[in-house]
């Protein structure tokens, strides 16, 4: 059986939110290394991975592995019943048909228990390969989930350019064009404000504005995210949790 | 512009 519980309910919250637009059902996985997702939007253009891992958990105890077959939607509508700092119990049987959600409040003492029901989700697994980018950039959150937002309403995809001095996003659109450049800085003081660029070889990329637009809606997960590119691969977008991550790949377009 | 890729030929099925 599997006893999971988080510390804050704001944990799970975050992460049906980053996800839910581009995923409608899914298998959480649950195993002895925490509970992990994989899975492709409709149209294959982008896959979400995200792994909370056994850190993220006190108690967390999961005897054999379980897939729950999960509607975000529904997930969602339930866990809307619990506070942000409420502790969360996730519950399941070996071969469940239900997964029971409690959400306790320390404060007032109230306990609400639900159930969701699951379902037979038949999901391909892909295999991920460790690759080496060309560039790494790490940035804040919001400046991307901004950048991304205001280019988007020019035009529906963007090139992105990493190079030594800075990151430059640019797109061009009916009513024109526009531009932004991080340039690389390191703020001491406050870390999470820092644009950080490791380069192997400077890289341009186009991607669709849409997927990088929903991607951010992971940005309450982190104050910073990382964007890897190499060209002909999938871009890679992080936002780390304290223990665990939510990571999108997108597809590049081609023949640009 | 350009022919969005699917993710798929990327990434090999487990």
């Amino acid at each position: 059986m599997l006893e999971a519980r988080l510390e804050q309910a704001a944990v799970l919250k975050k992460v049906v939110d980053a996800i839910k637009d581009l995923v409608q059902d899914c298998n959480f996985d649950c195993n002895d290394s925490g509970i992990q997702l994989q899975a492709m939007d409709n149209s294959h253009v982008a896959l979400v991975a995200m792994h909370l891992k056994t850190d993220a958990f006190s108690p967390y105890r999961c005897d054999r592995n379980i897939a729950l077959g999960i509607n975000l939607a529904s997930l969602q509508k339930v866990l809307r019943a619990a506070q942000n700092d409420d502790l969360l119990t996730l519950k399941a049987e070996d071969a469940p048909d239900v997964l029971n959600l409690v959400f306790e409040s320390a404060e007032n003492d109230r306990i609400a228990e639900y159930d969701i029901k699951l379902m037979d989700i038949d999901q391909e697994h892909l295999g991920i390969p460790d690759t080496e980018y060309a560039a790494t950039v790490t940035m804040p959150s919001s400046e991307f989930q901004r950048i991304c937002r205001d280019l988007n309403a020019l035009s529906e995809s963007v090139s992105i350019e990493a190079a030594k001095e800075g990151i430059k996003f640019s797109c061009q659109g009916d009513i024109g064009s526009g531009a932004v450049t991080l340039r690389q800085n390191n703020n001491v003081e406050k870390p999470d404000l820092s644009t950080i660029i490791e380069l192997n070889e400077p890289v341009g990329l186009t991607f669709s504005l849409k997927y990088l637009v929903n991607f951010c809606k992971a940005s309450s997960l982190s104050n910073t995210v990382k964007l890897s590119l190499s060209a002909e691969v999938p871009l890679l977008i992080e936002y780390k949790m304290e223990s665990g991550y939510v990571r999108f790949y997108l597809a590049p377009k081609i023949g640009d | 512009g350009g022919q969005q890729g699917n993710i798929m030929s990327f990434f090999q099925k487990k």
